[in-house]
C-alpha cells in the first residue's frame, strides 16, 4: 500500500515538475518578447535624443545672432543721436546766419 | 517539492508550482 | 528487475527534469536581470527627454528676440538715412546762407 502510495506521490512530483518547466519555459518566451519590446523602445529614444545636440547648436546660434543684432542696433543708435545733435547745430547755425 | 514561497520584489506569497511571481512577474529566484 | 529499472529510469527523469527547471529558473534571472537594467536606462533617457522641450522654447525665443532685433535695427537704418538727407540739405542751405 505504501510502495503504491509513494509511486502515486512520485507520479505526481513527476507531474508538477513538468508543469513547472513547462511555466518557466513559458515564462522565458513571454520575458523575452518583453527584451525585445524594451530593447525598441531604447533604439528609438537614442534617435530622439540624437536631437538635443542639434538643438543646442541651433539655440546657441540663434543667441549669438540676437547678441550680434542688438549690439548692431547700439551702434545705429549712437550715429543717430549723433546726426540728431549735428542736424540740431547746424539748424541753430542757420537760424544764426539767416536773422544775420 | 518545495513549499510555497515568497516573492523577494513584493513578498507576495506564490504557490509552490509558480515560477514567476503572481502579482510582480519576477522570477522565484530574482534579488529585489 | 524491470521495475527496478524502470524505477531507476523514472528517478534519473525526475533528476533531468529537476535540473532543467533549476536551469529555466537561473535563465529567468538573467533575463530579469537584464529588465531590470533596460528599464533602468529607459528611466534615464525618459529624463533626459523631458529636456527637448525646454531647447525647443529657448530657441524659439532667441529666434524671435533676434528677428526683433533685426526689425528694430532696419528702422533705426532707415532713420539714419533720412537724417543724413536732412543734414545733406541743411549743410547745402548754409553753403548758400554763407556764399549770399
Amino acid at each position: 500500500e505504501s510502495k503504491k502510495r509513494n509511486r502515486g506521490m512520485d507520479r505526481e512530483q513527476f507531474e508538477d515538475l513538468k508543469q513547472q518547466l513547462q511555466q518557466a519555459e513559458e515564462a522565458l518566451v513571454s520575458k523575452q518578447e518583453y527584451i525585445d519590446k524594451l530593447k525598441e523602445e531604447a533604439e528609438q529614444s537614442k534617435m530622439v535624443l540624437e536631437e538635443i545636440p542639434v538643438l543646442k547648436a541651433q539655440a546657441e546660434i540663434f543667441k549669438a545672432d540676437f547678441l550680434a543684432e542688438r549690439q548692431a542696433r547700439e551702434n545705429l543708435h549712437e550715429q543717430k543721436e549723433r546726426l540728431q545733435e549735428q542736424l540740431q547745430q547746424l539748424r541753430a547755425e542757420l537760424d544764426g546766419a539767416s536773422r544775420f | 517539492s518545495r513549499g510555497r514561497w515568497s516573492c523577494q520584489a513584493c513578498t507576495f506569497e506564490n504557490e509552490s508550482a509558480a515560477v514567476l511571481c503572481s502579482v510582480c512577474e519576477r522570477p522565484r529566484l530574482a534579488g529585489k
